[in-house]
């Protein structure tokens, strides 16, 4: 290996991803973060080094997509040789360092380089430029300069040559002296500016590591333990066994610690506060004990929860119901302009739309007529023949897509079923009176993983494959969508669409709000049907 | 790929790419780093070449052979291997 000899005097070090639109190369800029932390892991894991996201151009790490001639004498060329560069530090406190990729490579999130260049390896190497480290000319190093594929994805485990060369940097973890806090990307350690007065004011940027005085401070986790905890940028127990309190913060309170208030992620207040969250609850109650979900008769309208919550009008749905799942025996496809849908995910940059036992696809040239809608078994051979319906179907970070069907989900990788699946739905930590979810999306806003049933939905951690322990919380907080959807995902604008019955809105991430009161079709929209209807949805029609 | 060893195995291409890439990869000085740099010889040329095929952990010819043009044909960090370009950049 070889150093620089100039190194970070911190190992506590923060890093953004400074380019967030990505719509020329289909990627997607919550996939990104996620493969940058499990990069920058490879290399935390074997030094006393620690990475936090932060939202901030003051990071330590900046990372950017860039195309040709950016301005720093390093151009790219295209697709091609040159994949991407990092620049060393310059061991001055403040100054941040640049890993730029280039945008006109084909790159792939998926931990593999099947699909195209392996965005985790490449970065986990630049990385290691950023830490201090010179190219090696050990042939298998991480730090080699040539394209070499990694084993085990997202599992890589740092060759020798570079474990000697980071710890002679930065020495090696001692783990009996310091308790790993799992890094897990979604959840950013935001920098909360806070103002100082003196004969000026000045905003300076500092992280949210105050002592509180509800959770006293604990040398041995800087971080806190508790996921109400301010000094926790986590938002759940960093150690699963734990058992200490959980005592959510009650609504009424003002303390406020996070960026935005328009995570449904936040505490409750006056303005968020859903009557199904239960602020008092005690930590005594587990996951089973939560009320059972059950399916409501169809009503055309639903009440609000609360005063802000506009009245929904639903597109009246042939099915209002499907916790026991229907024989299909020679039943034909459905209508693909006049139907309602089962399940809806992006897969490997695709559309997949499921209804019954069917499911259409709409790539970059739209939907794909010939042959669709066609047998989901035709392509996931390993399902039951008898397969009527899926419930739900997400794509989850690391590739694996995710098949919910009553309790019940399939993993599949790529075509074929992980060994052991299907597994019941309770080993997520949903609660076992579940009998089905409706809808999992991974939400663009702020990449975690998110479940949908009845009047409820759950935040799920991806690291540990659980839900939260602060979950469920009530729909109502989704404001506009109603309860009991058909569908949820993420559409390849990084927005978030809903579907229940025939039509979808479209929801901002940022109000927590639908963009329309009223649902517009789904057949003209997604499927490109002729529109009979009037402009503007369904009551006009 | 043997399409691919033969289009840039075309000389008068080959020539040019090559001391592109041995510049850029911190093997020969620029032309701007070093006056002698407009005037390479063969011999230095050769030199670099067997210096990135030793960093490379190929065998060191000296010459362009079909590993080391598929060596070069391999995607790769930008980043010279050689430190000869100052590679520091500072923000803010």
């Amino acid at each position: 290996y070889s150093v620089r000899h100039i190194k970070w005097h911190r190992t506590d070090l923060t890093w953004s991803l400074r380019t967030t639109q990505f719509q020329d190369q289909n990627l997607r800029s919550y996939d990104v973060r996620y493969v940058i932390s499990k990069a920058l892991d490879v290399w935390s894991k074997h030094s006393k080094l620690t990475f936090a996201e932060v939202d901030s151009d003051r990071a330590d790490i900046l990372i950017y997509f860039h195309r040709k001639d950016h301005g720093d004498n390093f151009p790219f060329d295209g697709r091609g040789i040159i994949l991407a560069h990092a620049f060393f530090p310059t061991g001055q406190e403040g100054v941040s360092v640049d890993v730029h990729f280039d945008a006109d490579e084909n790159w792939t999130t998926s931990g593999s380089s099947d699909l195209g260049t392996n965005l985790f390896m490449v970065a986990a190497h630049e990385i290691g430029h950023s830490l201090g480290l010179s190219h090696s000319n050990v042939e298998g190093a991480l730090m080699y300069p040539w394209y070499t594929e990694m084993k085990n994805g997202f599992e890589y485990e740092l060759p020798e040559d570079d474990r000697l060369g980071i710890q002679s940097l930065y020495g090696a973890r001692d783990e009996k002296k310091r308790e790993r806090i799992p890094h897990y990307p979604h959840q950013p350690t935001y920098y909360r500016p806070t103002t100082t007065t003196t004969t000026t004011t000045t905003t300076t940027m500092r992280p949210v590591t105050r002592p509180h005085h509800k959770y006293p401070y604990d040398p041995r986790n800087p971080y806190g333990k508790h996921p109400h905890d301010p000094r926790n940028p986590y938002g759940y127990y960093p150690n699963r066994s734990d058992k200490s309190p959980q005592k959510p913060m009650h609504p009424s309170k003002k303390h406020h610690y996070y960026p935005t208030g328009s995570n449904p992620d936040h505490k409750p207040d006056k303005k968020h506060y859903t009557p199904g969250y239960d602020p008092n609850r005690k930590s005594t109650a587990t996951r089973q004990d939560y009320p059972l979900v059950t399916k409501r008769p169809y009503t055309k309208t639903v009440k609000p929860h609360h005063r802000n919550q506009p009245h929904v009008t639903h597109i009246p749905t042939e099915r209002t119901t499907r916790y026991v799942p229907k024989e299909y025996p020679g039943e034909p496809p459905p209508d693909t302009c006049d139907t309602s849908y089962d399940a809806i995910a992006v897969i490997r940059k695709e559309l997949f739309i499921f209804k019954d036992r069917y499911f259409w696809r709409i790539g970059d040239n739209g939907l794909v007529e010939k042959n669709y809608p066609a047998e989901i078994t035709r392509l996931w051979k390993d399902f039951p023949k008898n397969l009527t319906h899926i419930d739900a179907v997400y794509e989850r970070p690391d590739g694996h897509i995710a098949f919910f069907i009553g309790d019940k989900y399939y993993l599949f990788a790529g075509l074929r079923v992980v060994p052991g699946y299907p597994k019941p739905i309770t080993d997520l930590g949903l609660p076992v009176s579940l009998k089905k979810i409706d809808g999992a999306m991974v939400w663009g806003h702020n990449g975690q993983t998110y479940f949908y049933s009845g009047d409820m939905y759950w935040r799920f951690d991806e690291s540990v494959q659980k839900v939260e322990l602060d979950y469920p919380r009530n729909m109502a907080m989704w404001n506009g969508v109603g309860t009991d959807i058909d569908a949820v995902f993420q559409w390849k604008d990084g927005r978030t669409y809903f579907f229940k019955g025939k039509g979808f809105w479209k929801f901002n991430d940022q109000r927590m709000s639908v963009e329309h009161v009223e649902q517009k079709p789904s057949g003209p929209f997604w499927m490109g049907c002729k529109q009979n209807y009037e402009e503007n949805g369904l009551n006009q029609k | 790929a043997s399409a691919k060893l033969g289009r840039i195995a075309k000389r008068e291409v080959l020539d040019e790419n090559l001391n592109v890439y041995l510049t850029r990869f911190g093997y020969m000085p620029s032309a701007t780093d070093d006056a002698v740099g407009a005037l390479r010889t063969e011999e230095s040329v050769r030199n670099a070449i067997k210096e990135m095929q030793e960093f490379a952990g190929i065998p060191a010819t000296g010459k362009l052979d079909d590993r080391t043009i598929k060596l070069m044909n391999t995607p790769r960090c930008g980043l010279p291997d050689k430190s000869r370009q100052t590679s520091g950049r500072r923000k803010r």
